[in-house]
């Protein structure tokens, strides 16, 4: 459902040339919980970027349903983001002037089937920090909102920059499993990246990423 | 060297009251490694910024050596974060319009004998990244040059919130032997907030938070 073809980007600084991404091909089935691993800059939110349509390659091609992500303008593009994929970003991207609620709800008003915002929230353990500005929420609590937000949507395609980056044992437990729910539920295609060893265990595939280029492709065989 | 005397927070939303710190009271020891470890939303954070005089109790009193910091004013408040601590946020706070090594060279002028800020990106294995602006840095690269920002300034007491939150196995490892090494050349009293099991393994001692008390106080017998 989700194919990533030839897809690299380079950035240029003075007469050194960074690779984010080298020459990437994957193809990802329709519901398919995906780990994405890889140490400290090895290109995977830059991956997870392009795929969402945040950001675009220099060369290769991102397609969903068969459709070239970048082929229909700006409008295509900004439709594609808000209807099919909900995304937790690596540093949040909260709405500071608006609450908890109000930032998931701000969402799920763009979409036609999804949660409401409230249900959303007490599904990450938010049910009583509703009203918090994101100013007024720990770390882990603002990550909880982006996820929140992400999922309310019931997404076609779900990408997580390190979903449980700021969270306790416990709590990171608590949001894998909304986010094992959603993909198991909804049948929503999943990329998580993730240092969480214990989020590989649950995922159908793990891909590794070093220096901008696949490294290794693994099945797990626990389903 | 630093005490914690019946320290407490809350925040009043609408009619109901967080208590983000109930009395806490702890001290610590010059050179010390100390983790502090607790869920999301137990009030680590908070701690921390009241520690670092970035916030104020509503009751209670810090001090550092013998001294009260909230009792000599902003002016005597400012003077205590610029020359005597080495800060680590949650949220990184870099400035975006300086590059990499600006950010540290910005923190490294304030104090007397600081590392080069070269030499402490060096150390966090930034070396080839020291010209990039935050925005063109990986998550966990902005987190290590947060990281290079504190410890350059060898500083008296070092706080760190999530040093490794973003990081992978063998990138946080690399962090955390940085902050050993300063914490053990330098005699650095260290607090570090972390859900970093392998952290609490080479602190001196674990604090445990939990709703804003202190659960538990250990100490690791392995020096
Ligand atoms: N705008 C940019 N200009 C220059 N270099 C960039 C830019 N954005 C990213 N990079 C570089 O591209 C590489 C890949 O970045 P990316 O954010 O994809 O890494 P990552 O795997 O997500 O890392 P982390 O785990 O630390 O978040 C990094 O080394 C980074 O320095
Ligand atoms: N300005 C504020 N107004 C209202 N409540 C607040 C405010 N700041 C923090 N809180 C609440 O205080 C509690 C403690 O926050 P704190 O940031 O110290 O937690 P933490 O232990 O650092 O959590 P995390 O591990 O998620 O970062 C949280 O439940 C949070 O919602
Ligand atoms: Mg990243
Ligand atoms: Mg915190």
């Amino acid at each position: 459902v989700l194919s990533v073809d030839g897809v690299s980007k380079s950035y240029l600084m003075g007469e050194v040339t960074v690779k984010a991404l080298h020459d990437i091909s994957l193809d990802f089935g329709a519901g398919q919980l995906v780990v994405l691993l890889g140490a400290s800059g090895s290109g995977k939110s830059t991956l997870l970027n392009i795929v969402g349509g945040l950001d675009v390659p220099d060369s290769g091609t991102v397609s969903f349903k068969g459709l070239n992500i970048n082929a229909k303008g700006e409008a295509g593009l900004t439709d594609y983001r808000r209807r099919s994929i909900g995304f937790v970003f690596q540093f949040y991207n909260l709405i500071s002037s608006l609450s908890a609620l109000e930032n998931v709800q701000l969402v799920t008003e763009l979409v036609d089937n999804p949660m409401s915002p409230a249900e959303a929230l007490e599904l990450v353990g938010l049910g009583d920090r509703m009203n918090h500005f994101p100013s007024q929420l720990s770390g882990g609590e603002q990550q909880r909102v982006a996820i929140a937000r992400a999922v309310a949507k019931r997404p076609e395609l779900l990408l997580c920059d390190e979903p449980t980056g700021a969270l306790d044992y416990s709590t990171g437990k608590l949001v894998l499993e909304v986010i094992e729910k959603v993909n198991r539920e909804l049948g929503t295609t999943t990329l998580v990246i993730t240092h969480n060893v214990s989020i590989s265990g649950m995922a159908d595939r793990v891909i590794t990423l070093r220096s901008g280029e696949v490294v290794e492709d693994r099945r797990n065989e626990k389903k």
